[in-house]
């Protein structure tokens, strides 16, 4: 599942490590990939980008397989690919190359299995990262903030996942548009909801994360809102959204 | 002054968008320039993206003057020049072309002048369109929301900045981190803000950017915040801005 969308803050690495990390919870084994060259989701997993030996460089140059860079994070059940800063080079470097958007798509096909669920944190961005990691995915999951200028792009990049449907990768579908940072108290998020359910009604997600200050602070203890503070509304409703992505 | 962070969602548009407005309001004449083919700060000004005939586009690849594109919005004194989603076509054409970081520089050198200030939006990422960014401008602003993820990545934008100092544009300087989204009944905010204090206690600017929802209402209006709801916390707070920047 690749968790896109080329507007920035809203959300794709806090969605990967706490929907990971509660896929984990009920028992299934989850790889995360972070294929965002800020690290966000290693080091929110707990993992010192700058001491990783193996990153997800590596995994697009073929110099490592996915089994050398899957690395285990401190919830069982979850193990992630870090990136490091350098992968801003693999995007240049992939553009005059061969097959250059299947090269994810190809390293994971030697996943020897194991996995139930693998989540893919993407970069802000529609560049050669991005369409990695929608060429290689069977669904998408675009996560989006309760604000305006999040609903602007949503069209274009829904346009951008056909696109990739048709011409790279037939299988990807679209797994659904997950509202986040949805803030009760303001009429801007239920004017985005009410939007989003009007234009797009059958693609959005039943579970609404809510905007809840527990869910950053685990961030920078390097944890998943469902270790750092179990019964917050955060972790619930991470906790309901793994739920409803398993039972689809 | 360029505008720039590669983490998404900092506030790089609704910064531009408001001090822009701010010292238009105390008689600067002011340009914005959208270098983001999300064309938040256009659409965020109150100009359709869809329906500009001359935009940055034109301007990088030496189509158009700067003249030619700059575009007045509803608030006197302020013009855009509006981006496209094509402008995502820019950054890979100007990989395999001459002087691809200079093009923004040389396009401004035209100015025939009357702009006080230039404020120019960038991307969440560091590739072509920032360093052209970065290359033309005589300070860089970087907005920092008051949340962990955000101070991850400060140091390698700050190294960054030094690069473009040292091999593109010797007269780049930093006129400091602007911390944005601070909510001062959460303890992860004044973390941040401590930590910041501490680390880079010479580039941090004095005002702080409150949370306040009537700044992303705005923008759904088309319109900053200044005109949108003058009186509100987060009007006064750019205005205190915009103060700050033209008396350094
Ligand atoms: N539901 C939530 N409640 C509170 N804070 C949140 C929530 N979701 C995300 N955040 C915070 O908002 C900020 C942006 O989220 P995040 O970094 O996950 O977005 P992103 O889309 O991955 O950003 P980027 O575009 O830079 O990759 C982070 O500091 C995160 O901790
Ligand atoms: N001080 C504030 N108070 C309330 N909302 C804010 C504030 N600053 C920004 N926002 C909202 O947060 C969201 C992110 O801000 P913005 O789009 O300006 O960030 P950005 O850095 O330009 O994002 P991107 O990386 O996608 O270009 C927007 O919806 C905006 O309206
Ligand atoms: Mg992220
Ligand atoms: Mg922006």
């Amino acid at each position: 599942m690749a968790v896109a969308n080329q507007k920035g803050g809203v959300g794709k690495t806090t969605t990967v490590m706490n929907l990971g990390a509660a896929l984990a919870e009920r028992g299934a084994q989850v790889l995360v990939i972070d294929l965002d060259p800020q690290s966000n989701s290693t080091s929110g997993l707990g993992i010192d980008p700058s001491r990783a030996r193996l990153t997800t460089y590596q995994l697009l140059s073929g110099e490592a397989s996915i089994d050398e860079v899957a690395t285990p994070t401190a919830v069982p059940g979850l193990h992630v690919v870090p990136s490091q800063v350098a992968l801003v080079g693999a995007e240049i470097e992939l553009v005059n190359q061969e097959d250059r958007e299947g090269r994810l798509r190809r390293a994971l096909a030697a996943l020897t299995g194991g996995f139930g669920y693998v989540l893919i944190d993407c970069p802000p961005s529609l560049g050669l990262l991005t369409l990695n990691a929608l060429a290689a995915a069977d669904e998408a999951l675009v996560p989006l903030q309760a604000e305006y200028f999040a609903l602007e792009g949503l069209a274009h990049l829904l346009y951008t996942i056909q696109l990739v449907r048709m011409n790279l990768n037939p299988k990807l579908t679209l797994a659904g548009i997950l509202i986040n940072q949805f803030d009760a108290r303001t009429t801007l998020s239920w004017d985005v909801l009410n939007e989003i359910r009007r234009v797009y009604p059958d693609r959005l997600l039943q579970t609404l994360i809510p905007r809840n200050v527990r869910v950053s602070e685990a961030s920078s203890h390097g944890q998943p809102v469902t270790v750092y503070d179990p019964s917050c509304r955060g972790a619930q409703a991470f906790r309901q959204l793994a739920e409803e992505v398993m039972s689809r």
